[in-house]
């Protein structure tokens, strides 16, 4: 799984 | 990537293609909070410094270079190009009264005490409440024009569909941000009154016009 995290949202 | 974080993303990149609009057509910047367009720079310039260390899609690094570039471009509209019509009279909120608390809030309660980690959250402390100058002014001026309505309809939903990509992100990861879901909903509380006056009058055409 992607590391879990907002960093990837805007 | 999912449904409401693509509507909220779509939300936010009306708002701003509205705005730009807005003053480009009118060639006036009359009833726009030239301090709110500040803090939302200074959320954009905060959030997105990791824009060249870490990639995560073509589409993440084009709307971060889009926010960001179109933000500033407003700014130079606001303050430079259509200064004339900047009613600086009434963007009299004092912004250090949301700076310092926010920055001393990211410095408290973050996931962790380290200086991006840090920036981070004060960027998403910021956003909650960087719309605030602009509903200060609107209030001061006491109306809105239509389209600034459209703007900040737009502005709103984009926070109001974020929250919904958390709970999908909840429920379909198991995924849960607690400061990024509290400013959210701080962020989108804030709009509420604004929300009713657009759909109870916006919507019939009518203007927006405070104490009437």
């Amino acid at each position: 799984a992607t590391e879990q995290s907002s960093k990837d949202e805007l | 990537m999912n449904i409401f974080r693509l509507c909220g993303d779509m939300s936010h990149l009306a708002a701003i293609i509205i705005l730009l609009l807005k003053m480009w057509k009118t060639r006036s910047v009359a009833g726009i909070s030239g301090k709110s367009q500040i803090l939302f720079a200074t959320v954009f310039t905060a959030r997105y410094l990791d824009l060249f260390t870490s990639f995560i899609s073509i589409y993440n690094t084009c709307m971060k270079v889009f926010f960001i570039g179109t933000v500033y471009f407003t700014i130079y509209l606001i303050y430079m190009k259509f200064k004339a019509t900047y009613d600086s009279n009434h963007d009299s909120f004092r912004v250090e009264f949301l700076i310092v608390p926010v920055g001393g809030l990211a410095f408290l309660v973050n996931h962790e005490f380290a200086p991006l980690e840090i920036i981070w959250t004060f960027s998403i402390y910021l956003e909650s409440v960087a719309i605030l100058p602009q509903l200060f002014m609107i209030s001061k001026t006491g109306e809105a024009e239509t389209i600034t309505s459209h703007y900040l309809f737009a502005l709103g939903s984009y926070r109001a569909l974020y929250l919904c990509n958390w709970i999908y992100r909840y429920y379909a990861e198991g995924f849960f941000d607690l400061i990024a879901v509290v400013a959210g909903v701080v962020q989108t509380i804030l709009y509420c009154d604004f929300f009713y006056l657009y759909i109870t009058k916006v919507m019939k055409g009518k203007k927006i016009s405070l104490p009437a």
